[in-house]
């Protein structure tokens, strides 16, 4: 554990409380896409069924069943309880376009074929695209709240962190995993022009739009 | 030098 991941995973937890929030407060689930949420909960169910087979620390664990919980608590909210609030005229991406290739290049580029390390690897080529949905649905719309924008900001920085954290265990444990470091890098491009826009409107005050 | 699993990350 070094400081970056540490502050990577910070991030990550405050998206995600963000979005809880967001949803709870505003009783409304309008703007985000329940799409991109049903990815994320793919992507945490697929990687963490190692929570029943290895203990890496219990840090880890935790935050494991965290990332779970909330994810599944952000489906219900969405698609249960502020159902008549989604807007599922605007969420229109095709998640199978994601889908089957992610399970394609599982199969092709792996670290190894165990059914364990095949689910590992298909949550991260997933995690790099699940919020397509999410950024479609605020190119169609051309705007975003400013806490979703702020859910959105938090999220991309997580792996933006993580790539920084991958340049320090690389120099100081040798440790490198292609898969990871590819991945988390297209995830990060895929953040860039939100990233820019966040910046020069939201952190100014203003509201997050998309230009004309 | 690409090393395998080693999944202590989240």
């Amino acid at each position: 554990m070094n400081i970056f991941r540490l502050l990577g995973d910070i991030c990550h937890l405050v998206a995600i409380i963000v979005l809880l929030l967001k949803i709870w407060k505003t009783r409304s689930c309008a703007g985000i896409s329940g799409k991109s949420q049903i990815l994320f909960a793919l992507v945490y169910t697929t990687r963490y069924v190692d929570l029943f087979f290895t203990y890496v620390s219990l840090y880890n664990s935790v935050m494991k069943v965290i990332f779970l919980a909330s994810s599944y608590a952000t489906l219900y909210l969405i698609y249960v309880k502020f159902k008549a609030t989604y807007d599922f005229n605007h969420d229109t991406f095709r998640i199978e376009f994601l889908l089957i290739p992610c399970v394609i290049l599982s199969l092709l580029i792996t670290h190894d074929y165990s059914p364990v390390e095949l689910l590992w690897t298909f949550s991260i080529y997933l995690e790099a695209v699940a919020i397509l949905p999410q950024l479609f649905m605020v190119s169609k719309t051309g705007e975003a709240e400013t806490i979703t924008s702020h859910y959105l900001f938090a999220l991309g920085a997580y792996r933006a962190l993580y790539i920084v954290n991958w340049i320090y265990r690389y120099y100081t444990e040798s440790f490198i995993d292609g898969i990871a470091v590819v991945a988390g890098i297209i995830q990060t491009i895929l953040y860039a022009d939100f990233f820019y826009l966040y910046i020069t409107k939201v952190l100014k005050g203003k509201d997050f739009k998309l230009p004309a | 030098e690409f090393r395998g699993p080693k999944h202590d990350e989240l």
